[in-house]
């Protein structure tokens, strides 16, 4: 599986709903400083069912939903959704699934795969079934790259088991 | 089970020498489990030696040495357990330019198992991309996507 | 004392406000006594708000927006007690180019009363230097200086 | 006072006397990953009394002795020796002073002001005196600059104390 396409709604700056296609090989995100290319990163982690305000530079959930900026209001819900397709070669034809979530200002949380209400728990076997991996290793977050380096031996550890 | 975790181990140790030889153009680097306890409970260490440098403490490596080395380790991770996509945000900013190049070949050889996605401000990594995106705030606060150029 | 710390704490918060603004083109920036406590005693807290944006947590600021304001506060520190000297290493790492801009822009107005080391891998810093040192190893883990430019 | 020269002799990387001229200014260092650029942070923060292996990114203060490479042995001492000077304008003489501090393999460590051996103590004084500032801020570590922002509110006020 690979990822096709991506939409961000209302989370962190991006208050506009904005769509990013995905191609394979390598993607480079570009731009000034703060305009939004870490909050892309964000989004993937969080769309895949990341927990932790705090890997997301945030203190509270609350924080990833569009806060406002000088001539607009805050926004009550944010809103990623991912798809992933696989191309299975030949007449056989592609598969595709789709995961959905949404974080509302009360604090109430939506998850959906294709469309259809789901638990995180349903997400997180989707993601294992089809090998998506971990993100663990597969967001290395701005300025963190060396945490691996620094960690103390028996954390590092938590990286093998999991490959493992 | 301890089998499976020490086959894994040779496997993800045996790669990240592979690929330190490969970002660095020499040297040499491995894992060691710290024997003092069961193998399933022990803490893991990472020895690396530069080309032409002495062997000596990791924290004494320079800023750009220890983006690589974790670089290494990490692609040693992911050859052995695949993630069909990578986020890498900024890790080529303590990077000199030979070294951003040997960071951006090692990403070509990984694809297309892998789709990377790169955040940067290096222009070598810019031109070494199959697709750019460009993000601006022309309204401040405000993030948008103004351009999205596909290289061949 | 008290009057001591205070008059210090007063004149460094407004040299933070007006560093951030330089160093952002706009925007605005202030430290607050967290008073729950004697002031003696009570720690100091950051409120950062780059220009067009709504405050928030500093935590969400941008990898480039957090090294601005942290150099906006080290300056603020210098501007109020200097040292004749300051060595940064490689704090426009995160920097885009109108940013590295500014910032050199603004050593340039603490010299002559601060010299300024500039551990650097960015064209743009360099080309703002009196004076280019390179350092190379041409023996492996031998260091050694090969340049001296004197610019005018 | 302003920094006027050093030299690096067996401190890390710099197996070979190496001496630096400083010029009013801004002064930048440039070269490869690994050549030994923020050796030279180190080394003027050593020369000045750091006491912390670890801000020299150490485990033990020994580690600051040239290691050898593949190509050569170890040495048996590292050394740092730095002069400021202070033009006074006009006839007055310019004045200086020189600090130097010196570690040998044996643990034995030795300071010097103006070629005389002197105590620890004696340097502090002498850059207390001279205005020649504290190391806290006086040189900004490579990745550490947001420091500043992730301590904690009390742990920040350690700088302004020192500043007032
Ligand atoms: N909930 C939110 N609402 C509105 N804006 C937000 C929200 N959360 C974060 N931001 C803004 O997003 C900006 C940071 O974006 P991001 O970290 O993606 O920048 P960046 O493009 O990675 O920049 P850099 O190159 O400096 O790393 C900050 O200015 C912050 O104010
Ligand atoms: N005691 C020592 N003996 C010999 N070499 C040493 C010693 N201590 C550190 N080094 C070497 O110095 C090198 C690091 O130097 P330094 O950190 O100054 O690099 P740098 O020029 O700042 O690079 P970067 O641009 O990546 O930050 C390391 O390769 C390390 O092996
Ligand atoms: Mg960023
Ligand atoms: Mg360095």
């Amino acid at each position: 599986f690979t990822l096709d396409r991506m939409e961000i709604h209302g989370f962190k700056s991006f208050f506009s709903r904005t769509a990013f296609e995905f191609r394979p090989g390598i993607i480079a995100v570009v731009g000034p400083n703060g305009c939004g290319k870490s909050n892309i990163g964000d989004a993937i982690s969080w769309v895949l069912g990341d927990q932790s305000p705090r890997s997301l530079r945030a203190d509270r959930m609350s924080d990833v939903i569009f806060n406002g900026s000088e001539s607009r209001r805050p926004l009550g819900m944010a809103e990623v959704t991912l798809k992933f397709m696989r191309t299975n070669g030949g007449p056989a034809p592609a598969e595709e699934f789709v995961v959905t979530r949404r974080l509302y200002r009360d604090g109430n949380s939506e998850y959906c795969l294709n469309g259809a209400r789901c638990r995180l728990k349903d997400i997180q076997e989707m993601l294992l079934r089809s090998q998506v991996g971990s993100r663990l290793y597969s967001v290395i977050e701005q300025g963190k790259v060396d945490l691996i380096l620094t960690a103390r031996p028996k954390d590092r550890r938590g990286l093998f088991e999991e490959a493992a | 089970s301890r089998e499976k975790f020490l086959e894994a181990f040779e496997r993800i140790q045996e790669g990240f020498n592979r690929s330190f030889i490969t970002l660095f153009g020499g040297g040499r680097a491995e894992l060691r489990l710290l024997e003092d306890e069961d193998v399933l409970e022990c803490g893991i260490e990472i020895i690396a030696s530069p080309p032409g440098k002495r062997l000596q403490n990791i924290s004494l490596l320079s800023g750009g040495e220890k983006a690589m080395t974790a670089v290494a380790l990490l692609f040693a991770l992911f050859r052995y357990r695949p993630s069909p996509f990578c986020v890498l945000d900024e890790v080529d900013a303590p990077l000199d330019e030979a070294n951003v190049g040997r960071f951006t070949r090692m990403l070509r050889e990984l694809t297309p198992e892998t789709q990377f996605i790169l955040i940067t401000h290096n222009r070598r990594s810019m031109e070494a991309a199959d697709l750019l995106y460009g993000i601006t705030m022309e309204e401040p606060g405000v993030s948008k996507v103004v351009s999205m150029r596909l290289d061949n």
